[in-house]
C-alpha cells in the first residue's frame, strides 16, 4: 500500500551537501591546504519497492517489505554511505614541519540503502 | 567543541592540534603530490591508493618533510681540504608510535643557477657520516664517533643530491639514538661554488597502521 508520507524525489536516500571549512573550525593556522572540503552526508527514505538506484542489499530489500506490512514493529532500512573518497592534507606539525596525510573515506560520493 | 574537536584530531591521527610557530614554505614536492592527488577524479580511488606514495613506489598515508636543526661545525672555512663540515639533525621524534617508516631520502640542495662549461669545473667530494657520539659545541667531530655511510665525487650539475637514508632512519628509531650526521664536501683544488650550498631536508615516509589497516569490508 501507498506510503504515509509523499515521496519526492529528493526525499529518497541519496548524498546531502555538506562542506567543511577548517577556517570555521579554527583550523586554519595549522591547516596550509586544502582550506575546506566537500564531505557531504548520506539522508533520505528507503520506501518500499526499493529502486536500483537506491544501490540496496538484499536485506534492505527485506526489510522494505517487512516495513510496509509492520511500520510500527520494523523501522526502514537506513540510508548510508557506500562510496567514499580519500582527500590529502597538507598541514604544520608542532616541530614546523610541512606533512602531507592522506585520509581514506572522507567524502561521501555515493549512499545507499 | 572542545571535546568534539579532540575526538575529530583523534580520528585523524593526531593527538593534538598542532601549534606550528612558523610558517615555512612548502616543499615543492608536497605541493606537487598534494595537487596531483587533488585532481585525481574520485571514481579511479582504489581503496589503498591513499595508503601508497605511488610518487615513490612505496606504501605510505604520511609524508614528511623534515628542516635541518644542525649547525656547520667552523665558522668560517674548515681545515685543509674541506670546503664545508656541517653537523645534520632531523628530530623524528614527532613520528607517533603506531607510524612504520618506509622511506627516508636525504635532499641537499644548491642555490647556483649558471653551470660550468664542460671540462671547467672541478670535482668535490662528498661524505656523509652517521654520528654515534656528540662532541662538545663547537668542537670537530671525534673521528672515532663517526660512521661514513656514503661518499661521492660531484661536479656542480644538479641543483639538489638525493640520497636514501631508509635503513639509517629505521635505525633511529628502533635500535639506537639519532644523534645526526655529519656531511662533508672537500675540494682536492679549491671549493668552486661551494658558497652555492642552500640546505639540506630529510623526506620521509611513513604508514600509520591505525588508519592504514585493511579497510572495512565494502558492500
Amino acid at each position: 500500500s501507498a506510503q504515509s508520507i509523499p515521496i519526492t524525489p529528493s526525499s529518497l536516500c541519496r548524498p546531502r551537501r555538506l562542506y567543511i571549512s577548517f577556517s570555521d573550525v579554527g583550523w586554519e593556522n595549522w591547516i596550509i591546504a586544502p582550506q575546506g572540503y566537500l564531505a557531504n552526508y548520506c539522508l533520505g527514505e528507503c520506501p518500499f519497492p526499493l529502486t536500483a538506484e537506491l544501490n540496496s542489499t538484499n536485506h534492505a530489500i527485506l526489510q522494505t517489505m517487512v516495513h510496509s506490512l509492520d511500520p510500527e514493529g520494523t523501522p526502514q532500512p537506513c540510508c548510508v554511505p557506500v562510496r567514499l573518497s580519500p582527500i590529502s592534507i597538507l598541514y604544520y606539525d608542532n616541530s614546523d614541519n610541512v606533512v602531507l596525510r592522506h585520509y581514506e573515506d572522507m567524502v561521501v560520493d555515493e549512499c545507499g540503502c | 567543541l572542545r571535546l568534539q574537536e579532540s575526538l575529530l584530531l583523534k580520528s585523524l591521527g593526531l593527538s593534538s592540534k598542532p601549534s606550528p610557530r612558523s610558517h615555512t614554505p612548502v616543499p615543492s614536492v608536497l605541493w606537487r603530490i598534494f595537487q596531483s592527488r587533488k585532481t585525481l577524479p574520485s571514481t579511479s580511488n582504489d581503496p589503498g591508493a591513499a595508503c601508497r606514495v605511488e610518487e615513490f613506489n612505496v606504501p605510505g598515508n604520511i609524508i614528511r618533510v623534515f628542516t635541518d636543526q644542525g649547525h656547520f661545525i667552523h665558522h668560517g672555512q674548515p681545515p685543509g681540504l674541506l670546503c664545508l663540515q656541517k653537523r645534520l639533525y632531523f628530530n623524528l621524534s614527532v613520528l607517533e608510535e603506531g607510524e612504520r617508516l618506509t622511506m627516508a631520502q636525504l635532499e641537499i640542495k644548491f642555490s647556483h643557477n649558471s653551470y660550468p662549461s664542460p671540462g671547467q669545473g672541478q670535482g668535490l667530494d662528498l661524505r656523509l657520516y652517521r654520528s654515534s657520539r656528540l662532541p662538545l659545541q663547537g668542537t670537530p667531530a671525534p673521528e672515532h664517533g663517526q660512521k661514513l655511510l656514503l661518499e661521492r665525487s660531484f661536479e656542480q650539475l644538479h641543483k639538489a643530491l638525493v640520497f636514501d637514508l631508509s635503513g639509517v632512519a629505521r635505525d633511529w628509531r628502533s635500535h639506537s639514538r639519532n644523534l645526526g650526521l655529519i656531511l662533508e664536501i672537500a675540494g682536492s683544488s679549491g671549493c668552486p661554488g661551494i658558497n652555492s650550498f642552500l640546505d639540506t631536508s630529510l623526506l620521509v615516509v611513513t604508514l600509520s597502521q591505525q588508519q592504514c589497516r585493511a579497510s572495512r569490508r565494502r558492500r
